[in-house]
């Protein structure tokens, strides 16, 4: 475990508490993209196959159920609870994500470390993760006024994968044999599909004016 | 070892 790494996923946690916060207290999920949450849940239900199987460490697996929990509980929340329910944006939350699971699918058969069912699904999860994003970045375009914790919510999301890089990056240079050319790749694309909502946000933050993405 | 890289990130 480095630096990087910790802060990278305290910055995910954090990301995923926000959210839960908002739609938890003020039972509301305005801004949020259901089909984002759905792929995340994907993601992780993919991602830890083997939690139960391989024990890396009592935080890995911690991380491993608050992840799983948390992704479930949102889309749980977002599509049953009679209260947050109402505040789903279906008419704009149109994006087609069957779009995005079918590529990564069929890159992960031809990708991937290993034949293996567990090695597809993993590689899969991480193509899909790099792209989940871009339901709720569709969502955000097109809702004018996007409240404070959904940015914050986005900004987290996208800050987690950019400390992973320089985890990735430090244990290059300091693991013989760590080469993951998937996992870099992956996260590469998904840090640079932030950028632009990163370059805005930044740019609200910094003339303290409301967050708001061009048509 | 075959073993595929044991997966210690989240």
């Amino acid at each position: 475990m480095n630096i990087f790494r910790l802060a990278g996923d305290m910055t995910h946690l954090m990301s995923v508490l926000v959210l839960l916060l908002k739609i938890h207290t003020i039972k509301s999920c305005a801004g949020i993209s259901l089909k984002t949450q759905e792929l995340y849940a994907l993601v992780f239900a993919t991602r830890y196959l083997d939690i139960f199987t391989d024990f890396i460490s009592v935080y890995n697996t911690i991380m491993k159920l608050i992840f799983l929990g948390s992704s479930f509980s949102i889309v749980w929340y977002m599509r049953r609870h009679k209260l947050v329910r109402r505040s789903y944006d279906k008419e704009q939350d149109t994006f087609r994500h069957f779009f995005l699971v079918l590529p990564c699918l069929l890159l992960a058969l031809v990708m991937n470390e290993k034949f293996t069912f567990k090695e597809v699904m993993w590689a899969f999860s991480l193509y899909l993760e790099a792209v989940a994003i871009l339901p709720q970045l569709v969502l955000l375009q097109r809702t004018k006024n996007i409240d404070n914790l959904t940015g914050q919510y986005v900004f987290l999301l996208g800050a987690y994968r950019a400390f992973y890089i320089f985890n990735w990056i430090y244990r290059y240079f300091t693991e013989p044999h760590y080469v993951h050319w998937i996992t870099w790749i992956s996260g590469l694309v998904q840090t640079l599909l932030y950028a632009d909502f990163f370059y805005y946000y930044f740019n609200s933050w910094k003339n303290n004016v409301k967050l708001h993405l061009p048509a | 070892a075959d073993e595929s890289f044991v997966k210690d990130e989240l």
